[in-house]
């Protein structure tokens, strides 16, 4: 009586972005400051 | 309240670390989308073709007119991010997952999708599990007509989300019920106090051996909508603080080496303890060939009515199996066997 559906993981964007080297760029492009959100 | 042009906030960053998705397909005959399986929202939205912004054209789109059993209903509908808003409008059609196929199910066709996120996005769409009164344009969520339909035997759906780094392999959802090979002892059953997301309440968050936050109690919603953990921006800054971490190219990350000597963080629910220790909190990256260990938690500040909320996501659902009770309106919870 079980539908399983699979769940795949893939990388996050956050993590492709920091492996690119485009993540500083992607917060301020986004005008975000995650660490500011934390405060 | 107005149905014909309706719209729902949904933070930005909630999908910037999304890593679990689905397939789904719609229409006769079926078109593929991959999809975040989400109970922190209520709606289904997939790309349209009629959607010209750029992460439609990184993305399939549905095609209504290759579909036999789609129908137009052509209400307008808006999710509300932080870079812009997605628009679209709502037509009808059969949607499968995995063999079970709901007639009739209203989505969301986009046709503007706002910013870089989407474009880079390796989901298409989402698929919302949260209450009705959540969703945008009055539409019946996907959960609600499979239970309509007698689709499942038991109004209940559980999330089994692997550790596994590469693939994460084994993570599923089931509709109908649960799994007891996915986790270990009893199911901790824990009343829904509000019906829009699945929410509940907490007893209380410890650090190491100290109730640090929510001791006269407080609100949290179990979402793998979210990947980390998050709570009120001045509560997330004392725990940070207190697990170590420090900004670093604006996001919170610990020294790797410093792992061991790490507190636990417990949350206290319905009187029983769910603790995460480091290595379930901190998220592991490699930059570069460097070792990066970032923060599983972010301040988001949800504010009234329906916040303050804290926000259970991925790093907690990893740990503790859990499963979404319509039919009782719980959610129960235990630890999940890797």
């Amino acid at each position: 009586a079980l539908h399983r559906v699979p769940l795949r993981r893939h990388q996050s964007l956050r993590k492709k972005l920091r492996a690119q080297g485009q993540l500083s760029e992607f917060w301020r492009s986004h005008n975000l400051d995650m660490t500011r959100l934390s405060e | 309240s107005c149905n014909v042009y309706s719209s729902v906030n949904e933070p930005l960053i909630n999908y910037l670390d999304m890593e679990y998705f689905g397939t789904i397909s719609i229409g006769t005959p079926p078109q593929n989308f991959t999809v975040i399986f989400d109970t922190g929202s209520s709606n289904l939205w997939v790309p349209s073709v009629y959607c010209t912004s750029p992460a439609c054209k990184a993305h399939p789109v549905f095609h209504p007119s290759q579909s036999d059993t789609y129908t137009e209903v052509g209400n307008h509908f808006s999710i509300q991010y932080g870079t812009g808003s997605l628009t679209g409008i709502i037509g009808a059609d059969q949607v499968s997952v995995e063999g079970l196929t709901v007639d009739g199910q209203q989505f969301g066709e986009s046709v503007k999708e706002p910013g870089q996120t989407f474009v880079n996005a390796e989901f298409d769409g989402i698929l919302g599990l949260g209450y009705p009164s959540l969703a945008a344009g009055g539409v019946t969520p996907v959960f609600d007509n499979m239970m309509a339909q007698n689709l499942v035997a038991l109004p209940m759906f559980s999330v089994y989300l692997s550790s596994d780094p590469q693939g994460g392999s084994g993570s599923e959802l089931t509709f109908g019920g649960y799994d007891p090979s996915h986790f270990s002892g009893s199911l901790n059953w824990i009343p829904v106090t509000k019906q829009a997301y699945w929410q509940i309440a907490l007893d209380g968050i410890q650090v190491g051996d100290t109730v640090m936050f929510c001791s006269e109690g407080c609100q949290a919603i179990v979402d793998t909508g979210t990947s980390l953990i998050t709570g009120p921006p001045d509560k997330i800054k004392q725990l940070q603080e207190a697990i170590g971490a420090t900004p670093i190219d604006g996001e919170y990350a610990v020294d790797c080496a410093t792992l061991d000597t790490m507190p636990n963080v417990t949350f206290l629910i319905n009187e029983v303890s769910y603790t995460l220790n480091p290595t379930d909190y901190i998220l592991p990256d490699l930059v570069e060939g460097m070792q990066f260990c970032g923060s599983g938690f972010q301040g988001l500040d949800i504010p009234p009515p329906a916040g303050p909320l804290w926000i259970l996501g991925d790093v907690f659902i990893r740990q503790f199996y859990s499963v979404f009770d319509r039919g009782n309106n719980q959610v129960g919870l235990a630890p999940a066997v890797p």
